[in-house]
């Protein structure tokens, strides 16, 4: 059966939040031509041991949460990327190099506990 | 968070955070490609990240690397067919041990329309340069012609495929001591004309831009398994 999620509690569950990395606040649009910015997104909320089966969680998150309704020293599982998607980046280098490259697990598309 | 950024620099395969004094032109195909890829995500595309559908080959690395050699004098116009001699010279430095060459494709950009008007006939002979010289003492010599082809009219940028000298060059980098262009004028000319000739070279001289695209394949990124089944 389904395990009812407390209303109230919902917006601190884990969840993916939305992250707009722009270069310019890194001072990385200074070599990087392309993208200006991306979407990355992050992972935030808590795992609770009541949520952990229906959190997207790994079997480990599970046995973790497990541990910790039994021994509260050993934390609760965490909030974290599950499914992540590449970029491609075009940028110059110090040898007037202009690279294309893609990179994997750049955004987050996904979060689960784990 | 500095000493953090100089890890995740490594990472993308820079020793320090770059600062080019401007950026170079970047050519269509390139921002094609990275356009394309930020739809892919939006249209449920899953893209094989070494398989570069645009250019028709494997590779996940496309360096477009600019031309660091110099003009050379020539003769006279009026004395010779010879419009400009210039050494073409690409650092492949960058490119890393490991990487696998899968395109090295020379651009030769001669600029919109400087000769348009004119109308003489170009003439373009690429050549391997014969030997390394000590730049700024020894002029470089054309060796074996790697290329002659003849431009009548503007048609944007001229591509030479150097996959095979570039792969030499990469495996000897003593080897790579450039290439030797030299742009020719054909046909007969009265002296009007090689009055206006004398300012399409210099237009030429000031318009020609020069580039290696160069694509390789990381085998440790992009193992052979993952490669997608047709």
């Amino acid at each position: 059966a389904a395990i009812p999620v407390p209303k109230a509690s919902c917006k601190n569950l884990c969840h993916r939040h939305q992250l707009f990395i722009n270069f310019r606040d890194l001072g990385w649009h200074k070599w990087i031509i392309a993208p200006k910015g991306f979407m990355a997104n992050y992972c935030h909320g808590e795992c609770p041991f009541s949520l952990t089966t229906s959190l997207n969680s790994s079997n480990y998150a599970f046995m973790q949460a497990l541990m910790n309704a039994v021994d509260p020293e050993i934390p609760q599982a965490v909030c974290v990327p599950t499914k992540l998607s590449p970029i491609s980046m075009l940028y110059q280098d110090n040898d007037d190099n202009v690279i294309l490259r893609h990179y994997e697990d750049m955004v987050v598309d996904e979060c689960g506990c784990g | 968070s500095q000493c953090q950024e100089h890890v995740f620099l490594q990472f993308l395969g820079l020793d320090k955070v770059p600062s080019p004094p401007k950026f170079q032109p970047v050519p269509y195909i390139l921002r094609k490609i990275i356009q394309d890829q930020a739809a892919a995500p939006s249209a449920g595309v899953s893209e094989d990240l070494c398989y570069l559908k645009e250019l028709g080959v494997r590779g996940n690395v496309l360096r477009l690397l600019p031309d660091q050699g110099f003009f050379l004098n020539s003769k006279k116009h009026s004395q010779t067919s010879s419009c400009l001699q210039k050494l073409l010279y690409f650092n492949l430095s960058a490119v890393k041990e490991k990487d696998q060459l899968t395109i090295a494709q020379l651009g030769l950009d001669l600029g919109p329309s400087t000769y348009y008007d004119l109308g003489p006939e170009l003439e373009l002979a690429l050549s391997l340069v014969q030997k390394a010289s000590v730049w700024g003492k020894s002029i470089p010599k054309p060796g074996k012609l790697f290329a002659l082809q003849s431009v009548p009219w503007p048609q944007g940028a001229l591509r030479f495929n150097l996959l095979d000298v570039a792969k030499d060059w990469y495996i000897n980098p003593q080897k790579n001591a450039g290439l030797f262009l030299e742009i020719l004028v054909k046909g007969d000319r009265d002296v009007e004309v090689n009055f206006q000739l004398e300012d399409t070279c210099a237009k030429l001289r000031r318009s020609l831009h020069a580039s290696l695209l160069v694509v390789t394949l990381n085998p440790e990124q992009c193992h052979p398994s993952s490669r997608k089944r047709r």
